[in-house]
């Protein structure tokens, strides 16, 4: 565990909880992409079956199961308390466009053949992409409110801070993993353009509004 | 992976 490590967990942490708030005090999951939470769903359970085969830690299991069960209660939110706010119009991205490739490149590059790990290497792939439905929304409604920008940026800002804890990881363990960092690597630039805007915005206090 | 076959982070 280094630092950049720790505060990548945090910020994921961080977004997680952003966004249940921003959910619970509005009342409303509008602006909120359902397809990208069932992608993040589907991530962390194809990614933590190790929790049942594996003891890493304490703080490993606890992040683990933390992540699994809020990930289900947004999605319990989104599709059963708040289903009237849930803006599926706009929430049409084809989100088997991102599985089935994904799930083919799994099992195709992968560091074994195993059950467990093309599963885990399945969920790095889709954790990549994940995001696209909601900001495929965020440009379609042309704007998000504050808090779900701070998520986003919370969000984005998690897998930027383990590429630190990579190369921290590269040069004082020599412990690498090119399919995490490859991944990764394609995660946090699928996040620039939001970034982009985020700082020139929305840390000047205005709202995120995409040009017309 | 590592060595002993574990993936250590989230």
């Amino acid at each position: 565990m280094n630092i950049f490590r720790l505060a990548g967990d945090l910020s994921h942490l961080l977004a997680i909880i952003l966004l249940l708030i921003k959910i619970w005090k509005t009342r409303s999951c509008a602006g909120i992409s359902g397809k990208s939470q069932i992608l993040f769903a589907i991530v962390y359970v194809s990614r933590y079956l190790d929790l049942v085969t594996t003891f890493i830690s304490v703080y490993n299991t606890f992040m683990k199961l933390v992540f699994i069960s809020t990930s289900v209660a947004t999605i319990y939110l989104m599709y059963v308390k708040f289903k009237a706010t849930y803006d599926h119009n706009h929430d049409s991205f084809r989100i088997e466009f991102l599985l089935v490739p994904c799930f083919l490149l799994a099992l195709l590059i992968n560091n074994a053949f195993t059950p467990l790990e093309i599963l885990w290497t399945f969920s790095i792939y889709l954790e990549a992409v994940a995001i696209l439905p909601q900001l495929f929304l965020v440009s379609k409604t042309g704007e998000a409110e504050s808090i779900t920008s701070h998520y986003l940026f919370a969000l984005g800002s998690y897998r930027a801070l383990y590429l630190l804890n990579w190369i921290y990881r590269y040069y004082a363990e020599g412990h690498y993993d090119l399919i995490a960092i490859f991944a990764g690597a394609i995660q946090t630039i699928l996040y620039c353009d939001f970034f982009y805007l985020y700082i020139t915005k929305v840390l000047k206090g205005k709202k995120l509004q995409l040009p017309a | 992976i590592d060595a002993d076959g574990e993936h250590d982070e989230l």
